[in-house]
């Protein structure tokens, strides 16, 4: 199995490379993490920081549920929170040497995973996507 | 490659039952519908009539699109608004029967797909997780 060439591609070559992925900062205030994932209709981006090292994931999910009030959503609250404080942090990454396999596992339970190098640096994200197309076109060879 | 007992899943085999399937009604205004969005953590949720037949697909982005006026979000709309309006309709939906491989294609471009029967009732959804959960088993064979 080690011989299929499905298996030998690695994140580098799956990925959607970083300057094609919409991100925010970490010090952006809510509000404007908000109007970039709906500007892009994107449910999540990658969050980075001011020298792009990747620093966290932050979603429509996780910003409307913080200013889910008792009553309604309070979107004034959305100009004093910033990007850092609410943002996932705890997600799996990828390196760019990582093969087929590992990124098939990685994105079980992420619909994408970011990949980042030793230092830390933001090199691009693999999507579900582009690891059901790969799977599509070996599954028919 | 037909003899593969991958390739003859059917989509019930592989679908999220009915019963399991968080929705909205057709009739729902938005702001019901973002509270279920919000508060089941989903990005996205098939429309169902009163009868439980399917009629579309409702999510975040389109709700907040909708409301996003010139300075700021206006939520006031939302209870004006109904998921009937603005729901997406064109989506691809599978058969109970289909085998895995259309399910793998119709996941391609959406992270899920309603299974409808012929009467236009709601079955279930087959999202892109149980697909690669199945494909990571196989390729591991
Ligand atoms: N502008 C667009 N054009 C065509 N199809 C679109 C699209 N926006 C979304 N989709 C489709 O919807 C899926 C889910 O998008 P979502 O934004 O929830 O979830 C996305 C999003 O959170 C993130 N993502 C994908 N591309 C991105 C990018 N260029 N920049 C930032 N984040 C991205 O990765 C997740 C999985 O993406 P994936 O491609 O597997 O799956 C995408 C893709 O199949
Ligand atoms: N409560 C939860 N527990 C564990 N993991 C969770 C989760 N909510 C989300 N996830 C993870 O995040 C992925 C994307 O969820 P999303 O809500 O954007 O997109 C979801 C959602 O729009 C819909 N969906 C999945 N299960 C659903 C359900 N029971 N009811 C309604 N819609 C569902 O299908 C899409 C794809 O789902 P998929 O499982 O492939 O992929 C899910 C799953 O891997």
């Amino acid at each position: 199995i080690k011989a299929l060439p499905l298996l030998q591609l690695t994140a580098e070559s799956l990925m959607i490379s970083s300057e094609k992925v919409a991100h925010v900062q970490l010090n952006n205030p809510l509000e404007h993490a908000l109007l970039i994932l709906v500007k892009s209709g994107y449910s999540a981006v990658p969050v980075l920081d001011i020298q792009y090292r990747f620093k966290g994931i932050i979603g429509k999910n996780t910003i409307l549920n913080e200013i889910l009030g008792l009553e309604r959503f309070e979107l004034e609250r959305l100009s004093d929170i910033t990007v850092e404080r609410v943002m996932i942090t705890n997600t799996p990454c990828l390196n760019k040497s990582d093969h087929f396999l590992t990124c098939l596992k990685a994105v079980m339970d992420h619909p994408f995973v970011c990949v980042v190098n030793q230092e830390g640096y933001f090199d691009g994200i693999v999507t579900r996507r582009e690891i059901l197309k790969q799977l599509n076109k070996y599954i028919h060879v």
